[in-house]
């Protein structure tokens, strides 16, 4: 494992620890979509079916059970806790996020690397990865106030994927690891869609003053 | 039919 995977992983679980964080500690999940949430516990879902079959690492089990558990913690929280469930922003969570869990698996049954169910869950994963966070830079943009730990958390995401980028290339040209196109073309979707975000996370930081995505 | 790539990424 080289030094860009493994700091796309620390900033993956880094931004899961700090929505936990927001959680617990403020008892809110405001500002935070539950449809992204419940798209990630499916992508972990549907992406580690593998966990029952082959044993790659003691690493990659406790990180694929640490993603999973934790992204259905954190739905249940928002669903079903008595009081950070009332913090949810249903009104402005609006995305429509089964046409994306819908385009994913239209995507996953025509490109594959097998036939399977296992692998077209696993392109379906990847897919659905890919834009899952759209819903909640929907919400960022709609909320006027970001706080601070919102911010993070979506600064993480975006790193991991930046990290994870670095990492293929890396071992495109140490391994001859020829990642397949289906994850490098999704990838760079998914990184893209951080961009502008990233941008303004910048100029907020710069300037010091409160994470405000234009409208 | 080329082996298959072990998935070892997250």
């Amino acid at each position: 494992m080289n030094v860009f995977r493994f700091a796309g992983d620390m900033t993956h679980l880094f931004s899961v620890l700090v929505l936990l964080l927001k959680i617990y500690a403020t008892k809110s999940c405001s500002g935070i979509s539950l449809k992204t949430q419940e798209l990630y516990a499916l992508v972990f879902l549907t992406r580690y079916l593998d966990l029952l079959t082959d044993f790659i690492s003691l690493y990659n089990t406790v990180m694929k059970l640490v993603f999973i558990s934790s992204s259905l913690a954190i739905v249940w929280c928002m669903r079903a806790h008595p009081v950070v469930r009332r913090t949810y922003d249903k009104d402005q969570d609006t995305f429509r996020h089964y046409t994306l869990v819908a385009g994913s698996l239209v995507l996953a049954l025509l490109f594959h690397d097998r036939f399977t169910i296992r692998e077209v869950c696993w392109a379906f994963s990847i897919y659905l990865e890919a834009v899952a966070i759209l819903p909640q830079l929907v919400l960022l943009q709609r909320s006027r106030n970001v706080d601070n730990l919102t911010g993070q958390y979506v600064f993480f995401l975006g790193a991991y994927r930046a990290f994870y980028i670095l990492n293929w290339i890396y071992r495109y040209f140490t391994e001859q690891h020829f990642s397949r196109w289906i994850p490098w073309i999704a990838g760079l979707v998914q990184t893209g869609l951080y961009a502008d975000f990233f941008y303004y996370y910048y100029l907020s930081w710069k300037n010091n003053v409160k994470l405000q995505l234009p409208a | 039919d080329v082996e298959q790539e072990q998935k070892d990424e997250l």
